[in-house]
């Protein structure tokens, strides 16, 4: 009964220089508790896809990285989110992009898989979705961090300079 | 961006993926995350989630082009990932892979000075890292 799963938390120019070590253990804690969560479904005899959802949702609902709770802001001053599940047994997937009012985006992602009449939902329909299937609701105040701001004002005081490998996300 | 893949027991794999995208994104932009194939992706051989400058993961179609080549090339998780991430900076982007094979194999790659990682199995190996060289 082997198993096997691997998670991240973004990529990019992380180094001991860029991070403080605040940031740095809080996100090693973060991805420990995402292992324990997708483990913990894989040890117990169940299911690839149930363990993705659970890992992902921890790493949701962790201000350290850039997803649901911590995400970057948009040049808007709002926040969208994507997300994606697909499931290899079957090759049903489910994807949302744009929603702005779902706590955990790969929740939505995994009911639109469920639901099976589409793979990809996005934005004021994604949310109208979210809310008829009964995901769970979050508003800007869940999502939005101290961090993501200033690194927002930051990049608007850099007058937009786009850095593809800094990119804060 | 987060994401995570696994094999479980009965050899079946997934993916996910999740992102807040780029810091001061406009006009609509959507990276590669959403998107089954590029940023996301999961079959019968393997299972692949992306992170990085997503314009480049849709170009190459990062998610399904590591599967094909494991399908069709028979070549291991880790070989695959590493080739289509040349691919990926070939054409300027930069970013990391993990991905999940349905033999049990498991690789990360990434070209990016660091990538929030982490792996676990039912051999007990655990390990999560960031800096490159950890």
């Amino acid at each position: 009964m082997s198993w096997t799963l691997m998670i991240h938390g973004g990529a990019g120019r992380l180094t001991a220089e860029t991070l403080t070590p605040a940031q740095h253990e809080g996100a090693r804690a973060g991805l420990d508790r995402a292992l324990d969560a997708g483990s913990a479904v894989l040890a117990a005899g169940g299911a690839a896809v149930d363990a993705v959802e659970a890992a992902v949702k921890v790493l949701e609902d962790d201000p350290h990285f850039n997803s649901g709770r911590g995400a970057v802001f948009t040049h808007e001053g709002t926040i969208e989110l994507d997300a994606a599940i697909m499931d290899g047994a079957t090759r049903k997937a489910g994807a949302v992009a744009q929603v702005s009012a779902t706590r955990n985006p790969v929740a939505l992602a995994r009911a639109v898989m469920e639901d099976g009449r589409h793979v990809l939902l996005a934005g004021a329909g994604a949310d109208s979705f979210s809310r008829e299937q009964g995901v769970e609701q979050a508003d800007l105040s869940w999502f939005a961090t101290d961090e993501r701001r200033r690194q927002f004002a930051e990049l608007q005081a850099s007058g937009d300079t786009f850095d593809v490998d800094m990119k804060y996300g | 961006t987060v994401g995570a893949v696994a094999c479980d027991a009965g050899g079946r794999v997934a993916a996910a993926t999740s992102t807040g995208g780029v810091t001061g994104k406009r006009w609509g932009r959507i990276g590669d995350s959403p998107v089954i194939g590029a940023g996301t992706w999961a079959d019968d051989v393997c299972a692949v989630s992306c992170t990085g400058s997503g314009e480049f993961f849709l170009r190459v179609g990062v998610g399904h082009a590591i599967a094909a080549r494991v399908r069709l090339l028979g070549e291991d998780v880790a070989t695959a990932a590493g080739v289509v991430m040349g691919e990926v900076t070939a054409l300027g982007g930069t970013g990391g892979v993990i991905v999940a094979g349905a033999d049990g194999e498991a690789a990360w790659h990434f070209t990016t000075p660091g990538m929030n990682r982490g792996r676990a199995d039912s051999s007990g190996t655990r390990a999560v890292a960031v800096f490159g060289d950890e």
